[in-house]
């Protein structure tokens, strides 16, 4: 099972995994 | 990401819905084309797929069908499309990696299955008339009902406006400046493999994808607007990238993932959300209102009597049961007092009632009302015809007599032709007997009489014994 499961390394994110999205 | 706009008219761009196939110079099967393109010297592979009829060929899928992201499930992009029978599948919307949440608006055929609440993001969608929409849309007008979205996702940046690049404006919009340390605009930049779902002039919607590995290989966002605007696409947004970029063709991977497997030789395709796919046409709606079959996007009726693209229409032939009765999907349910299949027949005497299925059940068996059943009859037990069925009774008084006299002229015939016939054999029989008692033919040889026998035989005795006789 493991052998074909992503390791989920190539991350492209938008916005700053450090903190959440907060509402002005 | 900053701003939630609940209401009013925010800015995006509405397409009208392209012409029905066949349409000049456009498939009307999807369109996948390979490329291997030089950006800035690097060789980048991918697919441009082009899709008519986009309203009834493509679906925003949840992972692993619906229900997905309610149960924030995540799936690699061919176990979604596997089972919706997708012919051309990719990577739809973003994701919380963490929790497997599905961001932004989700529309899937039809079904709001997630709403951003007015979050500004870019938005790619379908309304129900086939119009497609790109950018930015409040709450309200993702809500809309009169033309409500068939399908609609989110992605981060509108790449193409109207046929011209947007990727600074969308900066703007999607709030760049509240980024910590430029986040937003490194992944404008950035190489990566990338993906992006928009539409051309002639109303086709377009799929791209770019392979790559983030820092590596691939392409930035400019760099895939100015791809998508030499193919000449109006309005595109961008969707997931990174490792998320997957295609799938017929039900196969067809890119090269970035992301690792376990075993860092290989690589695997990442477990996403939401899906993009292309599928033989759909009927509208889906499920042919539940009186059809969908047969390449065209609905056939089941039955004798559901009509209409939709097979929602009942027709029972141009008579229309002839304004005495209900169309039915079994055909016309006539009212009291009428039948046939057209219900164009009266109820004959002594019957009444829907389709004239009940006997009356009147003294005397007189009739009664075609329509209540009820019956008009005195206290003297004698028949009080209705006004109305006064000329019926008569005529059925008539056809009684009339039968009766020919019956018994009938009869009398065949008696006159029995006697006659009996009276012919009798007298026959007794001509017959007198014939042979006084008939010349009539013989009756003796062998003696008084002891002697007969002149003639006594000669034919004499004659046998002498045989030398001449």
């Amino acid at each position: 099972l493991g052998s074909r499961v992503s390791r989920d390394d190539d991350l492209l994110l938008p916005y700053s995994r450090a903190r959440a999205r907060t509402l002005r | 990401d900053c701003a939630r706009v609940r209401a009013g008219s925010l800015e995006h761009e509405s397409w009208p819905p392209p012409p029905p196939p066949p349409t000049p110079g456009v498939s009307p099967h999807p369109v996948v084309r390979a490329f291997v393109s030089h950006f800035s010297g690097r060789a980048v592979a991918g697919h441009l797929t082009r899709v008519a009829a986009p309203l009834r060929t493509f679906s925003v899928l949840e992972p692993r069908g619906p229900g997905g992201c309610a149960q924030r499930r995540r799936a690699t992009v061919e176990d979604t499309a596997v089972p919706a029978g997708c012919r051309v599948a990719q990577n739809g919307g973003f994701f919380r990696m963490g929790t497997g949440e599905c961001l932004g608006n989700v529309v899937s055929d039809g079904r709001r299955v997630s709403s951003s609440g007015g979050l500004q993001n870019a938005q790619f969608g379908i309304r129900r008339d086939g119009t497609l929409v790109t950018g930015y849309l409040s709450e309200e007008e993702v809500l809309d009902t009169v033309n409500p979205f068939i399908q609609l996702l989110s992605g981060v940046v509108w790449l193409i406006r109207n046929g011209s690049i947007y990727i600074n404006e969308s900066q703007a919009i999607e709030c760049d400046e509240t980024q910590e340390t430029g986040s937003f605009s490194k992944f404008v930049n950035v190489i990566s493999a990338r993906t992006a779902v928009g539409h051309d002039r002639k109303g086709q919607l377009v799929l791209f994808h770019a392979d790559g590995q983030t820092e590596q290989r691939g392409i930035n966002l400019w760099e895939m607007a100015e791809f998508l605007l030499g193919q000449d696409v109006v309005n595109a947004i961008n969707l997931d990238g990174g490792g998320s970029a997957t295609f799938v063709l017929n039900g196969t991977l067809a890119s090269y993932p970035s992301d690792h497997c376990q075993d860092n030789m290989w690589r695997c395709p990442r477990h996403v959300s939401t899906v993009v796919c292309v599928h033989e046409p759909h009927c509208q709606p889906p499920d042919c209102s539940g009186h059809g079959t969908c047969v390449d996007g065209h609905c056939e009726c089941t039955g004798h009597f559901w009509r209409g693209t939709a097979c929602n229409e009942l027709d029972c032939g141009p008579s229309n049961c002839s304004q005495h009765g209900l169309c039915t999907e079994t055909g016309c349910h006539c009212d009291a007092g009428w039948m046939g299949s057209n219900c164009s027949e009266e109820c004959p005497l002594g019957w009444y009632g829907p389709g004239c299925q009940r006997p009356c059940q009147c003294e005397h068996q007189c009739p009664c009302d075609p329509q209540t059943g009820n019956c008009s009859v005195s206290q003297v037990k004698q028949c009080l015809w209705p006004a109305e069925s006064t000329s019926r009774a008569g005529e059925m008084a008539f056809f009684t007599r009339t039968t009766w006299l020919v019956l018994t002229l009938v009869l009398v015939f065949l008696l006159l032709i029995s006697t006659v016939a009996n009276v012919s054999l009798l007298l026959g029989s007794r001509a017959e007997r007198n014939r042979h008692l006084g008939g010349e033919y009539a013989y009756h040889p003796l062998q003696e009489m008084n002891g002697e026998l007969l002149a003639t035989e006594k000669d034919q005795t004499e004659e046998s014994h002498s045989p030398f006789k001449d």
